[in-house]
Parts: C-alpha cells; sequence; structure tokens
C-alpha cells in the first residue's frame, strides 16, 4: 500500500509544469524515504532528477517499494481539476495498475477523486558519478529565468563563463550579439536576493537556450537556483522545493566541432 | 561551431 497526503496540491502542479515538456512519461519510484524520479528527455541531451521526502508530506506510507509509471500529460489534467491550496492525497495498492489522486478542499465541502491507468516503463537507471564542481553560482531563480528568456531572442547556445570576478552569460546570432554579467553581490538583504559564487577554477561553457528554458519552467518552485559547473561536465541546475525535496537538470554541454 | 553533445557519454546505466 503506497499513499502520501500533501496539504498544498499547489506544489505537485508546479511540480509538473517543471518537468512535462522535458518529459511525456516517467517512473516515480516510492519507497518508505519518499519519491524519487530520474529520466531523460527523448535526445539524451538533459536529465531530470526530482526527489521529495517523505517527511515533506503531511503523511506518506510506503510498505513495499513501488515504481509507477506515469503519462505526465494524463497526470497534468487530472491536476488542472484542483486548487493549488486543495488538500491531495495519492494512493496505490501493491502491483497496482492505476493510481488514485483525491483532492479535497480545506473546508471538505467538495472531495474529488480521480483514477489513472498505470504504465509499464522501460526504466534505466543512470549513475551520475560523483564531481566536485569547480563553480557553484547561487542566484534568484527570476533574474536566472530573465537572464535565459533574453538571451535566447539573440541566439541557441548561451555561453556561461565563471570567474571569481562574477558570472557573465552571452550569446550572439544573426542580428549581433548580448552580454549579462553579474558580480558577486556585496550586501544583500535577504539570502535569496543575492548572488554569490564558490569557484576553485574558471570555467566556460556553452549551452543549447532551449534546455535552459525548459528548467526556468521550475522557477515558481524556488526563489534560488543553483547553477553547478566545471570543466566539460554537464551543467547542474538545481531549485530545492521549501521543505519537500528538489529538482536538479543536468545538460550536457555544446562541444566545440 | 558546436555541436550538442549527450548526456550518455558522461553518465553510465546502472
Amino acid at each position: 500500500m503506497f499513499e502520501a497526503r500533501l496539504l498544498k496540491s499547489g506544489q505537485l502542479k508546479k511540480i509538473l509544469e517543471a518537468i512535462k515538456e522535458l518529459l511525456k512519461e516517467a517512473t516515480f519510484d516510492c519507497s518508505d524515504s519518499g519519491i524519487q524520479l530520474q529520466a531523460m528527455d527523448d535526445a539524451h541531451v538533459s536529465l531530470v532528477s526530482m526527489c521529495l521526502k517523505s517527511t515533506g508530506f503531511d503523511k506518506f506510507r510506503c510498505d513495499r517499494n513501488l515504481s509507477m509509471g506515469i503519462n505526465l500529460e494524463s497526470m497534468v489534467k487530472i491536476m488542472k481539476c484542483c486548487s493549488n491550496d486543495d488538500i491531495m492525497t495519492i494512493k496505490a495498492q501493491d502491483n497496482a495498475d492505476t493510481l488514485t489522486i483525491m483532492f479535497e478542499t480545506k473546508n471538505q465541502e467538495k472531495m474529488s477523486d480521480y483514477e489513472m491507468k498505470l504504465m509499464n516503463l522501460d526504466q534505466e537507471h543512470l549513475g551520475i558519478p560523483e564531481t566536485n564542481y569547480s563553480c557553484i553560482i547561487k542566484m534568484p531563480s527570476s533574474e536566472f529565468a530573465r537572464i535565459c528568456r533574453d538571451l535566447s531572442q539573440f541566439g541557441d547556445s548561451l555561453v556561461i563563463a565563471c570567474t571569481k570576478e562574477g558570472v557573465k552569460f552571452s550569446t550572439s546570432g544573426d542580428i549581433g550579439s548580448a552580454n549579462v554579467k553579474l558580480s558577486q553581490t556585496s550586501t544583500f538583504d535577504k539570502e535569496e536576493e543575492g548572488v554569490t559564487i564558490e569557484m576553485t577554477q574558471a570555467v566556460c561553457l556553452t549551452f543549447a537556450c532551449r534546455y535552459l528554458n525548459l528548467f526556468c519552467k521550475a522557477t515558481p518552485l524556488s526563489t534560488q537556483v543553483i547553477l553547478s559547473m566545471s570543466g566539460d561536465v554537464p551543467l547542474v541546475v538545481e531549485y530545492q522545493i521549501e521543505e519537500l525535496g528538489c529538482i536538479r537538470y543536468y545538460l550536457a554541454p555544446k562541444i566545440e566541432e | 561551431g558546436t555541436t550538442q553533445g549527450r548526456l550518455d557519454s558522461f553518465f553510465t546505466v546502472i
């Protein structure tokens, strides 16, 4: 028996919005520690890794490890049927081929339930090597989204260059070029408004704007984003979900021909 | 020019 109760269904809504354009379907691996998802997009250019801790749920029960193959488009349809502050419960029997999703309003005057068919997905688990990243940049997630959106007007590729002075985002294309430089914030009122850089070695890598913009769909989940980079390895774009867990996106860099 | 890398060359299937 698997059962998880979330006080704000809006959180799961935002999570699905953050992954549905990269993945059509995904396996949700449930265990007593929580729910995990790891999947690459069809082109094997990016990977989504999500972890929701059991302690982040109002109630969480998972008697036996359970892998649920979910069509994300179907789940998005169901999530459209609830309000952000509805309480939701997801439930499945062991070896079930369906998942039940229930919503209740806070005053419990409206209850609804939806049953969704589960899928058998061939899933490959990837080993992601432990990496000591040369640069770790923490910045407001809205600022990162703004930069990706603005610069993708000019070119398909975004160069991210991190030095101890700051981080520079650059692109160029038919109409010209664009650069945005952010320096480390010296003073800030709130931690989430600052830009901080931990750097052991300068790094400069090129990434596809299209994917970065898709990762930015996670912006509503977190005020901060963490970018981790090392030479010639995938970029990690991480959004912490308050009290619940995190979503990490990995993106293979573009390579000089 | 640049070409898009793939993750398969970085991560291994467990």
